[in-house]
């Protein structure tokens, strides 16, 4: 695909 | 009303010599139309084989390859151009929402931390709460990260913009009317070019000659069938004055004035036609090579060509921008959770502080 992928994206990181 | 039943009856003699004279002018017949029928099978065969004159026939056609047609027919189906042209315009406004939303969300995380600092300069160590910039780290690696992405969705963007430059004059074309489309095309058949020059004009006077030699001998064939050819007279005079029979040299000397003119004009029907065989088939080894190496013939081709590739360019642009699109929207949701998450640590980093402030201020 032309554009780059969000799915590592979407995962939202825990704030410790 | 008398008839007389025995008018035909003869001597046994004459009656076998009758019987030997008929089947040898039924294998003359038979010979001479044999060979008008060969003839003719032999010219529709060559010409068949030339592909005439159906070739020149087309030359007035220009009609639009049934390929190209269902092409154009499925883009126009799609939208045409006008669908991904609003598509491609609507592109930067989309990368500039989701630019903004991320340079408010790390201005806002910049402008707290530079309170914090201050602060931190202004009270050393009594200002003991964890600095901004520690405590924002993840948060700017998330930054980096859409900043990248949307780095590589602008290349994206550039690339399906130039792809839309290169096809979009094809596309336009084939969204055209058939008529129109049809005219764009240079001539659909590069012979037309050829239309009315010397080699077609000779190749169709050929042609009619041919079709005149045909005719010819149809009206020649029912000339022979037409000839009498009744020898009874003879052999009963014969037999009166001689005694005896001699049928083939009677039959013969009769068949050859009855027939001599229809074969000399059978022989040179089929010469005429042999000439003309042989003319048509030089004359179309010149038409297949102008036909070839027509200047027209590779235009057209390279037409055809691009029109073809549009229509793939088309499909394939098409899908880009439905990806692009769900790209920048997907990406927007993302940023304002960000942008959330930003706003939600700086205000409770400015509570903290104003609680600090407070607390250091009564001390």
């Amino acid at each position: 695909s032309l554009y780059p992928s969000l799915e590592d994206l979407k995962v939202d990181k825990v704030m410790r | 009303k008398f008839t007389d039943l025995f008018e035909k009856m003869v001597p046994m003699q004459v009656q076998q010599s009758l019987s030997i004279a008929s089947s040898r002018k039924a294998d003359l017949v038979n010979r001479l139309v044999g060979k008008l029928r060969e003839a003719t099978n032999l010219c529709n065969g060559v010409l068949a084989s030339l592909n005439l004159p159906a070739a020149l026939e087309d030359l007035s056609g220009d009609s639009v390859p049934q390929s190209i047609l269902e092409k154009s027919r499925a883009v126009v189906q799609q939208g045409g151009l006008h669908s991904i042209e609003q598509l491609i315009k609507d592109l930067p406004e989309l990368l500039q929402r989701n630019r903004e939303i991320l340079d408010e969300s790390l201005k806002m995380l910049d402008d707290e931390e530079t309170t914090d600092n201050e602060l931190r300069a202004k009270f050393s160590q009594r200002w003991n709460r964890t600095p901004s910039g520690d405590l924002y780290k993840p948060l700017r690696a998330e930054g980096s990260n859409f900043r990248n992405v949307l780095d590589k969705a602008v290349q994206a963007d550039q690339v399906v913009r130039e792809r839309y430059n290169t096809h979009c004059e094809m596309i336009a074309l084939l969204c055209k009317p058939e008529s129109e489309l049809c005219a764009a095309i240079p001539s659909a058949n590069p012979a037309n070019t050829l239309q009315g020059s010397e080699v077609v004009n000779v190749l169709k006077a050929q042609l009619q000659q041919l079709d005149e030699v045909k005719r010819n001998r149809e009206v020649l064939e029912e000339e022979i069938k037409a000839v009498t050819f009744d020898m009874t007279t003879k052999f009963l005079t014969a037999l009166a004055q001689d005694g005896a029979i001699n049928e083939e040299a009677l039959s013969t000397t009769e068949l050859d004035t009855r027939y001599g003119a229809h074969t000399q004009r059978v022989k040179q029907n089929l010469c005429a036609q042999d000439d003309l065989l042989a003319q048509v088939q030089t004359s179309h080894q010149e038409f297949a090579t102008l036909k070839q190496s027509n200047a027209e013939a590779n235009n057209r081709e390279e037409v055809l060509k691009k029109l073809a590739s549009a229509h793939d360019s088309y499909v394939e642009i098409s899908s880009n921008l439905k990806e692009g699109t769900k790209f920048y929207n997907d990406l927007t949701e993302i940023l304002l959770r960000f942008q959330n998450k930003c706003s939600d640590i700086v205000f409770a980093r400015k509570t903290e502080r104003d609680e600090l402030l407070k607390e250091l201020q009564q001390s």
